[in-house]
């Protein structure tokens, strides 16, 4: 039978940054056709196809907080696989192969990582799970 | 179709979006 996809609402005007993504406008729905944990999702908007940053979205029955998962505060360990510089000040700045705990794991692809007696948001595209105690 | 998502971080949600969760 067919599929049906999710229908989501853009909640703000998004300039694309590289070919494989998707333009929309504020007020623009979208369909999903599939999401990454990474916070990318790809998105169908009339007649074209492309990546969509899950922040840019909502649901078009309001908020979903079905599919966001409850912090877990004793941490799931993770391990950086990139360098990144933090821009906002609620970011952390972590080189790659440091040991971290995941704390909150959002859809939009910003995890809660905590270093140490640190705390702060990380690109969940440069976490790899570890399974490995620190 | 090959749908490979971008090399970068997704932005951080739009700055007004921030402001009606914090």
């Amino acid at each position: 039978g067919p599929i049906i996809l999710q229908s989501y609402r853009v909640i703000a005007d998004y300039e694309k940054n590289s070919k494989s993504e998707l333009a929309a406008k504020n007020g623009d729905v979208v369909e999903i056709v599939e999401k990454s944990e990474n916070g990318w999702w790809f998105c169908q908007l009339r007649n074209k196809r492309g990546w969509m940053p899950a922040a840019y979205l909502e649901p078009l029955d309001g908020p979903d907080e079905s599919e966001e998962q409850d912090p877990n505060y004793e941490g799931d360990l993770h391990i950086t696989t990139k360098d990144y510089s933090g821009e906002l000040d609620d970011e952390l700045s972590l080189q790659e192969g440091e040991n971290v705990e995941v704390i909150h794991k959002l859809l939009d692809g910003w995890w809660v990582v905590r270093k140490g007696s640190i705390t702060g948001y990380f690109p969940a595209m440069y976490l790899q799970k570890s399974g490995e105690t620190a | 179709t090959i749908k490979r998502p971008p090399e970068n971080p997704p932005p951080r949600p739009p700055a007004e979006v921030r402001r009606k969760q914090a």
